[in-house]
């Protein structure tokens, strides 16, 4: 839940962008091009942050998964989750 | 995970077991008999169910199986149990009133002690809690981490007549248990020295201290000591959530106690278990009332949170049980139902069978959704003589529940039992069952299990093999009794040496389609069974009005 949260920022950085794209139709011709590059840079960029984030996001899930709410708080584990995964090879939990 | 629908989680529920009417619940705490009634405090999240902000449920008995709900005891209302009122127990003092020592976790996570007491200690009902205004009474002592001091025991009394009381910890990874002495339970001193340690156990929770008669099966009031006593510690193991137990001497002088058998030291993964399945965090308290000791234990669920959620709880007690050292081996304890769980037992039937090998037998009791099952066994003479006279087979130490099979492995003399929770077609049921192999001298080796592997269709539920070695000594047959009651299942081998406790969840085998079965799946042994099986009434758990007290309304 938290790792979804982290991503909105990003998302929502697309959308002044695209505004700041549409603002640009009635510019000249001659600096249409720059533009373009500019954007297209720019969503490139975005995206390289948008997976180095989701790479972010899936080390952020794993910690919390071993640092549950109790344990956080100061007594042992309560929850199986994470356990019963395992348990069709029929481990013990 | 699996498609839950309401109708099988409804089933879930248990009838006879102790759980709130809704949401979490975790460790039992403070148990104690007062003025008529059993009074049982348990940790408990009334927002929802999963763990979290723990404040002390409240219910009272007049017979350890029908509860009456009363309002919440305590609530996180100090800075010093900002982020919970943690475990606690209970202490009488010499004049009969009632202290409860209990760990706060403080608006900054420090794990502290607090003092708490009745307001009005002529209320039966213990109805409302005052905490100490000096509180905490106990803070983390230096080396020891802000988290690691918690859950502190029942006081005893010393040969000075000063209070003394256990509260475990760890120092890096050896699990230890600090001692304190006190004569007013709001300045305390503490020893330098520890009550026990054991290296690489991890952070001991809810230990427990207690002494057992070597000689007598009657319970002893905490403070007892003397020649004919020995004591046990119980410590929760916070890595693996494991209950462990051992037994040996305690020296009130030097305020230490020591094993009678270090290799099988609290802890030690292959030291003594209350439980050889599903239980945790439990603590005995003496029953004045009765002259027994009672054992309490948190059963979590094995079912995933998301599950939990969706039914709207999580977790129940264990059926209280009596503890005592067993007189036989001296070298363990046994744990056996309170008597009054019988006056749940409706219509009985008895049965004798004798089952060959590789059979699979349907007992005709009807519906086997809540059964109180108790059964005796004994191998074909001919069978076991053929089996220890024959030398190419060899002694087998080794063999264990958890990685041998579970119960479709056969050998030959096991395995044999109950399948419980099971379907007419056994594609869901949990075998509890005996399985014997040859020892060391050719001696009669016995383990006790329970295989949850088959239990249910649903994948996201953990299914584990448990079990245990039980001691079977020359004389005894083999013995073994079942509570069952939905979706929870506690096996006790040879009158409560072995337990195993174990949380199952079916997904065909509920209402009317469950059904028990007798099987034998030895290959070289014919088995007899003389069992009788009671069907279980409801336990009457639900709110307190004045009608149930015996009051009159206040209205």
């Amino acid at each position: 839940m938290a790792s979804t949260e982290a991503l909105l920022p990003v998302t929502s950085l697309q959308d002044p962008l695209s505004e700041s794209r549409s603002d640009q139709i009635p510019e000249t011709r001659r600096r249409r091009p720059i533009k373009v590059h500019l954007a297209v840079y720019s969503g490139l960029l975005l995206i390289a942050l948008y997976v180095t984030l989701i790479v972010t996001h899936d080390g952020s899930k794993a910690e919390i998964a071993t640092e549950s709410r109790p344990r956080m708080a100061g007594v042992s584990e309560k929850s199986n989750d994470g356990v019963w995964i395992s348990s069709d090879d029929g481990k013990v939990e | 995970a699996f498609p839950w629908n309401n109708t099988i989680l409804s089933w879930q529920r248990t009838a006879f077991h102790f759980q709130p009417e809704k949401n979490w619940m975790n460790d039992p705490n403070g148990p104690l008999f007062y003025k008529g009634w059993y009074h049982f405090f348990y940790q408990y999240n009334p927002n929802a169910a999963v763990w979290g902000d723990i404040v002390w449920g409240h219910a009272v008995s007049k017979d350890l199986i029908h509860w009456l709900y009363l309002p919440i005891a305590m609530v996180p209302d100090q800075w010093y149990d900002a982020n919970g009122v943690w475990t606690g127990s209970a202490t009488f003092l010499d004049d009969g009133s009632i202290v409860m020592l209990y760990t706060g976790s403080t608006d900054e996570f420090v794990q502290v002690q607090n003092l708490a007491y009745p307001e009005d200690p002529s209320d039966p009902l213990l109805l409302k809690w005052v905490k100490f205004s000096g509180n905490p009474v106990l803070v983390p002592p230096p080396g020891i981490g802000a988290k690691d001091f918690r859950d502190p025991t029942t006081a005893w009394k010393t040969s000075s007549g000063k209070w003394r009381i256990t509260i475990g910890s760890k120092i890096n990874r050896t699990g230890i248990s600090l001692i304190y002495d006190t004569t007013d339970f709001k300045t305390y001193e503490k020893h330098e020295t520890l009550l026990h340690q054991v290296p690489n156990t991890g952070m001991w929770e809810c230990v427990d201290f207690y002494p057992v008669s070597k000689t007598q099966l009657n319970g002893l009031d905490t403070s007892v000591n003397g020649p004919d006593v020995k004591h046990v510690i119980k410590a929760s193991m916070d890595d693996t959530r494991i209950d462990h137990y051992a037994i040996g001497t305690y020296d009130d002088s030097n305020a230490t106690w020591v094993p009678d058998n270090p290799s099988i030291d609290v802890g030690i993964s292959t030291g003594l278990r209350y439980d050889y399945g599903k239980y945790y965090a439990s603590k005995t308290f003496y029953d004045q009332n009765k002259g027994r000791r009672i054992l309490w234990g948190w059963i979590g669920e094995s079912d995933s949170e998301a599950a939990d959620v969706q039914k709207g709880w999580s977790s129940v007690q264990g059926i209280p049980r009596t503890v005592v050292l067993d007189t036989r081996t001296h070298k363990n304890l046994v744990q056996w139902p309170v008597e009054e769980i019988k006056s749940l037992r409706l219509s009985s039937k008895k049965f004798d069978m004798t089952i060959g090998p590789g059979t699979v037998v349907p007992v005709d009791v009807g519906s086997a959704t809540q059964l109180d099952i108790e059964a005796e066994f004994e191998i074909k003479t001919d069978d076991l003589k053929l089996f220890f006279d024959d030398d190419s087979v060899e002694a087998d130490n080794k063999f264990s529940c958890e990685t041998n099979g579970g119960s479709t492995a056969r050998g030959a003399l096991g395995p044999f039992g109950f399948s419980v929770l099971a379907d007419e077609g056994l594609s869901e049921q949990t075998p509890v069952y005996f399985y014997v192999t040859k020892g060391k001298h050719s001696k009669l080796n016995t383990v006790f299990c329970t295989d949850t592997s088959r239990s249910t269709l649903a994948n996201d539920v953990v299914k584990p093999i448990y079990g245990s070695f039980v001691p079977v000594l020359k004389g005894e047959k083999l013995t073994m009794r079942i509570l069952v009651d939905h979706s929870i299942v506690e096996g006790f081998a040879q009158g409560g040496r072995s337990c195993i406790t174990s949380r199952v969840y079916p997904t065909k085998a509920i209402y009317g389609a469950t059904k028990l079965f007798l099987f034998n799946n030895a290959i070289d042994a014919t088995v007899t069974a003389s069992f009788t099986v009671w069907q279980m009434n409801n336990a009457f758990i639900h709110p307190y009005s004045s009608d149930d007290l015996g009051v009159p309304s206040s209205t």
